[in-house]
């Protein structure tokens, strides 16, 4: 799976998610990443997510609405809200994976509670960060 | 430079030091690093978010590293069965597929679904349908094929085992 969120300069989000799901899997499966507010979602009230992971779980989860909703509702940050979905709410449904989000002020957050996940970014002049494995 | 940024990911998983050889992980930092810098590219020269994440989905689905487009993995059928999905935080207009094949660039459908149509997710031959109506780019199923894919669907396609993309763990669902 790989994804994309991103923030423009005229204070814009949106968010993107492609895949090709699980190797063998069979009866047309589908996972989260097509499914709007479970692999993908953007409001420019909150959050941008795109998800990538074991896409059961997430849907389960309702993952980057969630991340959106406790937002919105709890008044939490970008960061608190992604650590709050990805490493306590889907660990404890069991599901592997992780996320990568933007707020309109700029936040990017890339939790995962797997061993790596393949992630990059880039804001404003910065260089880019690039990175694989848990301890980058 | 106003506030602009880019963010994306490659898939998560079992990836540990030890799976990747220093060329493997080379090539992974390599195309994750052009994608995000074409990303950031599109939104510096004062282009849309949309735009940036389209462009930088496309370039990680053209990537045979990568599960999504040309680097999809195998359904037990072995075939390429893709997923994708694109949405606007400014109208919360959103455009997604479930199940295409032979779509190139699933996301670029995704947008296509999202502007010139009245519905969000379209599904297998319908949505190839529209793509087709549309002017959207197919590849043959020759396109997708990637010997390392093979390998991984050819140690399970006689079970009821199924993999996630970066991940050594199988989960016997059906057993």
């Amino acid at each position: 799976t790989v994804g994309a969120v991103a923030l423009d300069a005229a204070g814009n989000i949106a968010a993107a998610t492609s895949t090709g799901g699980m190797t063998n899997k069979r009866y047309n499966r589908i996972g989260d990443t097509p499914i709007i507010g479970a692999g993908t979602y953007a409001n420019n009230a909150t959050c941008a997510v795109s998800c990538t992971g074991h896409g059961e779980y997430f849907m389960r989860a309702v993952v980057a609405y969630d991340v959106s909703c406790l937002m919105e509702y709890k008044g939490l940050s970008l960061q608190e809200a992604c650590e709050a979905v990805v490493n306590r709410k889907l660990v404890k449904f069991g599901g592997e994976g992780g996320l990568v989000a933007i707020a309109p002020n700029g936040d990017v957050a890339m939790p995962f509670n797997s061993e790596g996940m393949y992630r990059a970014k880039k804001a404003g002049e910065q260089q880019a960060f690039v990175a694989i494995y848990k301890d980058e | 430079m106003k506030n602009i940024a880019i963010a994306l990911h490659g898939g998560a998983g079992t990836i540990e030091k030890k799976s990747l050889s220093p060329e493997q992980d080379k090539a992974f930092r390599a195309a994750l690093k052009q994608a995000v810098e074409e990303g950031h590219q599109v939104l510096a020269r004062g282009g849309n978010a949309l735009d940036a994440v389209e462009l930088a989905v496309t370039l990680l689905e053209d990537s045979p590293l990568f599960n999504a487009g040309k680097g999809a993995v195998f359904t037990k059928e072995g075939k390429h069965e893709m997923d994708a999905a694109i949405m606007c935080g400014r109208t919360l207009e959103a455009g997604a597929v479930a199940g295409v094949r032979n779509i190139k660039n699933p996301i670029q459908l995704c947008r296509s679904i999202m502007e010139h149509s009245d519905h969000v997710m379209l599904s297998g031959y319908g949505a190839e349908e529209f793509a087709l109506n549309h002017g959207l780019d197919f590849a043959p199923e020759s396109y997708f094929f990637n010997k390392f894919r093979y390998e991984q669907w050819s140690e399970v396609r006689d079970t009821n085992i199924y993999q996630l993309d970066h991940t050594v763990h199988t989960d016997e669902k059906f057993g």
